[in-house]
């Protein structure tokens, strides 16, 4: 099972075209490993971006230079994942 | 003791195994209403399994539901068992649903794309996409709603194998597609399809590779419009609705839009709730609610596709 310790899901507001073109270079940088969970398309719908856990820092410094707002969506993927295993397990019970 | 397709734990989210045996046993609870039917195989060789809602007839006007076919937004797989028992239960109770069903077939296709959900279970919780294999790529897979002959490669759509909306290396170039494709094309007699996804709470209508409107724009509008009232009024989830171009954004080659462009005037995306906080891993706790919500909608759609034969 892969695992996805400390990643994050952050939503992601562009303001515009220009924005929504600067957050999909994201998804470009291969070092990153994000994914969109919901992809950019302007300001009336967020972005959700899934990032691992070692890209944080750097995705988060990316959003506040380019004066990106954005919120947690979901704190730690893995334990969503955690959570709905359990559920699973004792549903089986 | 004899298996019940009622004893079945709705309110949690299950195996591939698990719901094809509990299809079995619905078959069985419903002779003479259910019955299964095998449309194909998957990539990797699994069985592509599809519920016929029937009393008799041939050739009937008929409604396909798909659900799972991103195979990680369990929540659609899960609405998808809901939906199928409440319609084999409501027959001869529900007034909308016996009408229905004694005029019209309803085709529910609960795993669309089992190859993908097997591997979310086993493997990585997180994949969306068919698990085929991609000629030059280490990457796998292809986003079966990318992959439709509708729009092929447009916007919304990407040629890279490793993007999560890989459109493939050609329409219907999946098997899980194609089945569905051969399925309504041979049928000849689909007047809607509806297609179960999450998240985002929305109702969807072609087209997606254009922001042209249809030319049954005004009443799918109109449609869609009531049946996310009728949601909303069993626990207040707010739904936006419109074409999918308008909507939420350009996407080619996605399942609706081939369905209306095949002359299915009647076809819908439905985006299940995610509450702002989950996306598509959204907790079994939120199963039944969501399904419950969802059914109104639902019948909305079927009922007017029963009253406004063309």
């Amino acid at each position: 099972q892969r695992q996805f310790q400390g990643d994050q899901v952050l939503r992601i507001t562009a303001r515009d075209e220009e924005q929504a073109a600067l957050l999909r270079m994201l998804e470009e940088q291969e070092e990153l490993q994000v994914d969109f969970w919901h992809r950019p398309s302007g300001p009336d719908h967020p972005a959700d971006l899934r990032v691992p856990f070692p890209s944080l820092g750097a995705v988060k410094g990316f959003l506040e230079s380019h004066s990106f707002p954005y919120t947690v969506m979901i704190e730690d993927v893995q334990k969503l994942l955690d959570e709905e295993k359990e559920a699973m397990a004792r549903s089986r019970r | 003791v004899k298996r019940s397709s009622r004893a079945f734990d709705f309110g949690s989210y299950h195996t591939l195994d698990e719901i094809y045996s509990w299809m079995d046993t619905l078959v069985e609870d419903h002779p003479g209403l259910v019955s299964k039917i095998r449309i194909g195989q998957s990539y990797e060789g699994r069985d592509l399994l599809v519920l016929k809602f029937s009393t008799g007839g041939s050739a009937r006007p008929a409604i396909w539901v798909d659900t799972g076919i991103h195979s990680r937004e369990w929540i659609s797989q899960a609405t998808g068992v809901w939906t199928a028992n409440k319609i084999a239960e409501e027959y001869g109770r529900d007034p909308s649903v016996t009408a229905l069903l004694d005029n019209m077939d309803v085709f529910l296709e609960i795993i669309a794309n089992p190859d993908g959900f097997v591997f979310t279970h086993s493997s990585d919780r997180l994949w969306r996409k068919t698990r085929s294999p991609n000629a030059g790529s280490h990457c796998l897979g292809v986003d079966p709603n990318r992959n439709w002959d509708a729009g092929f490669g447009g916007d919304g759509s990407s040629g890279d194998p490793c993007s999560d909306i890989y459109h493939g290396p050609f329409p219907h170039s999946e098997r899980e597609v194609k089945a569905i494709v051969d399925f309504i094309r041979g049928h000849g007699n689909v007047k809607s399809v509806i297609s179960i996804h999450s998240y985002s709470q929305m109702l969807l209508f072609p087209y997606g590779y254009t922001s042209v409107p249809s030319p049954d724009y005004q009443e799918m509008n109109e449609l869609a419009k009531k049946a996310v009232s009728d949601l909303a009024a069993v626990y207040g989830t707010k739904y936006t609705f419109g074409s999918i171009a308008d909507t939420i954004y350009t996407a080619a080659g996605t399942t609706v839009d081939w369905a209306y462009d095949q002359g299915v005037k009647y076809s819908f995306t439905l985006e299940l709730r995610d509450t702002g906080r989950h996306g598509f891993l959204l907790p079994s706790s939120q199963i039944l609610p969501t399904a419950t919500e969802t059914w109104p909608a639902l019948l909305d759609i079927m009922v007017h596709v029963l009253e406004h034969p063309y």
